[in-house]
């Protein structure tokens, strides 16, 4: 038995316009722990993990560790047809194939049932380890979404370099080349306009630029977002979920041969 | 050009 009441429901339906166009099918993990997902994109290149912790939900009943396989675009298409301002309660029970979501009006005058189907799929699990980055960025997540687009119609790839004048994002194309620079600035009115970029050692990779745009579509979910790299290892871009926990998008870089 | 990665070789399935 599965019962997971989220008042704020429309976190759930970001997080699914978030990871849709990144992965097509996953397993669903529900503990004690939360309501996760670990999930790589077809060509292996990304992956994705979500934690929304149970603690985040207003009322969290999972009996026992239950994997549930959706394609996420069937799921998306459910929960569309839930209000911004609803509460969705996720049901399943013990053995079943299917899965229901409830979707309530704030003023309990109107009430849904939506059932999905549910899939077997077969994924593997990867162990992240535990890392010291390099280099860490802390910015506005709609600047980040503003500096991949402009450069995705320029070239294909971004180089991010950290150093200590600041963070630049560059890319190369047939039709010329772009920098952005972006130094440390503490000195605003809120804390979500800041950028704070915290470096133990200078740091330099390349990335798809067609990725990085598919995790921008995370940024609904938070006014900021953090970029941590280091040289051997994916980097992570994190999109924290308020009081809940986070999407990660972790993404190979382009290596020199 | 630089070689696409693969997410793979960075981390372990477990």
């Amino acid at each position: 038995m599965l019962e997971l009441r989220l008042v704020q429901g429309s976190l759930l339906k970001k997080v699914l316009e978030a990871i849709k166009d990144l992965v097509t099918d996953a397993n669903f993990d529900c503990s004690a722990t939360g309501f996760s997902l670990q999930a790589m994109d077809s060509s292996h290149v990304a992956l994705v993990a979500l934690l929304l912790r149970s603690e985040g939900f207003e009322h969290y009943r999972c009996d026992r560790n239950i994997s549930m396989g959706m394609n996420l675009n069937n799921m998306s298409k459910m929960l569309k047809c839930a209000g911004n301002d609803d509460i969705i309660t996720i049901k399943g029970d013990d053995g079943s194939d299917t899965i229901t979501f409830m979707f309530e009006s704030p003023t309990q005058d109107k009430i849904a049932d939506f059932e999905m189907k549910l899939m077997d799929i077969d994924s593997e699990h990867l162990g992240i380890p535990e890392a010291e980055y390099h280099a860490i960025v802390r910015m506005p997540s709609a600047e980040f979404s503003r500096i991949c687009k402009d450069l995705s119609s320029i070239g294909d790839t971004v180089v991010i370099s950290v150093t200590k004048e600041g963070v630049k994002f560059s890319t190369r194309g047939d039709i010329g080349a772009a920098n952005i620079v972006l130094r440390q600035n503490t000195t605003v009115d809120k804390p979500e306009e800041a950028t704070i970029i915290e470096m133990n050692e200078p740091v330099s990779l390349t990335f798809a630029l067609r990725y990085m745009n598919s995790f921008t579509k995370a940024t609904p979910l938070s006014s900021m977002v953090t970029i941590s790299l280091s040289s051997e290892l994916p980097v992570v871009v994190e999109y924290k979920i308020a009081e809940m926990g986070y999407v990660r998008f972790y993404l190979a870089p382009k290596i020199e041969e | 050009d630089p070689k696409q990665g693969n997410i793979l070789s960075f981390f372990k399935q477990v």
